[in-house]
């Protein structure tokens, strides 16, 4: 983008691509273009130095929402973790286990994928090392019933934070998508007292498509936010800006790695600036 | 969808006879539209838009066809073109057992290809074995010999090996048990992870497989054409599994990745069973990602 000092075509094309490269999708890149474009006639502005950093913050402003603690205090904090295969879902668990733990909480896994090959021993594996507990049930079993021992038995253990893995599922098929919503309705009325954060896990390598799946997965269920991972890969994830442009839901956690302490909090002016690098 | 958008562009247009270079331009621009939404990468478009103009300007509309038909013919024609037609199908070791080993970033779907391919290849009359060398995920192991088991394949592996050394024992164990094609599990890992790229450089020049198949989500992004370059050009893929497809995701990764690295898709994955594995249909894939 230092390549057009003038803001000829060249420089609109230039923006145009990096964008769209950075899978911030067709729709909101024409969207910020025509807002800049605008901006830059309005306001005489002659050079493309002074356009780039208005870019920036226009994303800033998309991607900027109210911090909440991750944790809560004095009440059952509980993550429902939920998205398509293969985005990270459990491992992340892990690694929001591994934080609270060194935080000095008291934290309980519950393994309500009961349908994938070894789902079940991957999230105990991951319980060990980070010193939780796993509640089970056997492979196939009700994922609804799993949760429903796992809330009891953190409420009965003092429990701070109790972390739910769910089956990847594909947000097309109904009658999964109608399964988080009975695993929810399980949490709700079996947890009021509770602080429940909905979390649905996105790929950063995810393209226009990870805007269908916030919109189904949040149209099912209530989604509190985001957590974009493999952001240590190439792909830019993007797609955030869409999501949020549109749902308004909130990207609170990255994933940079397969490690336990390989979790950040979001920080939408480093992703704007790793975004247009 | 595409085409009405495309009769929306024409129905405005009153040129008939030939296509004028505005109204394929107009027609284009709905045409980069549909392509990018579907993931198609920015760079692939470009030089999608330009083939296509250069044979739409110009060109006579049929009698039986509108102009925006016509332009849809040119695009789904240059589309096939760039696609490849027909089936791409496996290549067999002339003297077995023919080695495939599965690759690509973390959560692709390669472990569940790998049972899905052996459970395939075993409906064909072959003899499948498993090898599972992902050493570094927890629990994969268990996954892949739980998935051997539902489909009845001996599943090899071994702790406290290298990633190396399993996958030479794992072949050598397929050879008396009268097995002819051995496929290879591998940990999902990122182009760009040096120490990882170089193992499964090592892995392939010592164990030789026959077939190296590159396993990508269908809904990946503009990032398909990074991680599938350099893939390429570290150990080399000779297709792909595309999986995932039975979502809503329109594949344009699919286009992007044939159209960069010429290697085609051969396998499409569309569900999570064992037998939900079928032979790539280009053509269907086209269809698809104009949407
Ligand atoms: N590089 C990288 N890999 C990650 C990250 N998060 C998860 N992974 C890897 O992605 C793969 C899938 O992770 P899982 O936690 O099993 O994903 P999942 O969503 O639970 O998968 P399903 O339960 O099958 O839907 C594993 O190989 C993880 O190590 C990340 O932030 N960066
Ligand atoms: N819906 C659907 N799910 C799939 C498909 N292929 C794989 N999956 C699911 O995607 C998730 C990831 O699959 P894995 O086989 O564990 O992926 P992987 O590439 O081996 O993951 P890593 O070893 O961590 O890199 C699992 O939940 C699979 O069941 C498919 O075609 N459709
Ligand atoms: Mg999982
Ligand atoms: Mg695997």
């Amino acid at each position: 983008l230092a390549h057009f000092p003038v803001l000829d075509e060249g420089f609109w094309e230039g923006l145009e691509e990096a964008l769209i490269e950075a899978d911030v999708g067709i729709q909101v890149t024409q969207e910020l273009l025509d807002k800049l474009r605008e901006e830059a006639r309005a306001q005489k502005i002659r050079e493309s130095a002074q356009l780039l950093p208005r870019l920036k913050e226009k994303l800033v402003d998309i991607l900027t929402t109210e911090k909440q603690p991750l944790f809560s205090e004095g009440k059952l904090g509980i993550f429902l973790m939920l998205g398509v295969n293969g985005t990270g879902k459990t491992t992340t668990i892990a690694k929001i286990a591994h934080r609270a733990k060194i935080e000095g909480k008291n934290v309980l896994l519950a393994a309500a994928d009961t349908y994938r090959a070894a789902a079940i021993e991957q999230l105990e594996i991951w319980g060990k090392r980070v010193g939780a507990a796993t509640i089970k049930h056997r492979r196939g079993s009700d994922p609804a019933a799993v949760v429903y021992d796992a809330i009891h038995a953190a409420q009965a253990r003092d429990v701070d934070v109790l972390l739910i893995d769910t089956a990847g599922r594909l947000h097309t098929y109904i009658h999964l998508m109608e399964e988080l919503q009975k695993i929810k309705r399980v949490v709700m009325r079996e947890a009021p007292e509770a602080e429940i954060k909905t979390l649905l896990v996105i790929d950063a390598t995810t393209g226009q498509n990870g805007l269908s799946q916030a919109r189904l997965f949040g149209k099912a269920l209530e989604v509190d936010g985001v957590v974009l991972t493999k952001l240590d890969g190439t792909a830019k994830g993007g797609i955030i800006a869409a999501i949020e442009d549109e749902l308004k839901i909130p990207v609170i956690l990255i994933g940079v790695g397969e490690k336990l302490d390989d979790l950040q909090e979001f920080d939408a002016r480093a992703f704007v600036e790793a975004l247009l690098s | 969808n595409l085409a009405t958008r495309l009769q929306n562009v024409f129905t405005k247009l009153r040129g008939r006879g030939r296509l004028s270079e505005q109204d394929v331009g107009e027609a284009l621009r709905e045409v980069r539209l549909a392509l990018l939404e579907a993931d198609v990468n920015f760079k692939v478009v470009k030089d999608f838009i330009a083939e296509v103009k250069e044979r739409a300007v110009g060109e006579e509309v049929l009698k039986s066809l509108t102009p925006g038909q016509q332009v849809i013919k040119i695009v789904h024609e240059e589309l096939a073109a760039l696609m490849g037609s027909g089936q791409s199908k496996l290549a067999f070791a002339s003297k077995p057992p023919t080695i495939i080993m599965l690759v690509g970033l973390q959560g692709s779907g390669k472990t569940t290809a790998t049972a899905k391919l052996a459970h395939y290849l075993k409906n064909q009359g072959k003899r499948p074995f498993l090898v599972a060398a992902d050493i570094y995920r927890p629990a994969a192991i268990e996954q892949l010999k739980i998935l051997g088991e539902e489909i009845g394949v001996p599943v090899f592996s071994k702790v406290g090996k290298s990633v190396l050394a399993l996958a030479k024992q794992g072949i050598r164990e397929a050879v008396p048990k009268n097995c002819d094609v051995v496929v290879v599990d591998t940990a999902g890992r990122l182009h760009i992870d040096e120490k990882m790229m170089n193992e499964l450089e090592e892995v392939k020049r010592e164990v030789r497989p026959h077939q190296v198949l590159l396993v990508v989500d269908a809904m990946t992004g503009q990032d398909a054409v990074n991680v599938a370059l350099v893939f390429k050009e570290r150990v080399d893929f000779d297709g792909v599994i595309l999986t995932k497809l039975d979502g809503d995701a329109r594949g344009g990764a699919a286009l992007s990745i044939k159209a960069v690295t010429g290697r085609p898709i051969k396998l499409a994955s569309v569900g999570e069973k064992l037998d939900d594995l079928q032979p790539f249909h280009p053509d269907r894939m086209s269809s698809r990602i104009l949407g």
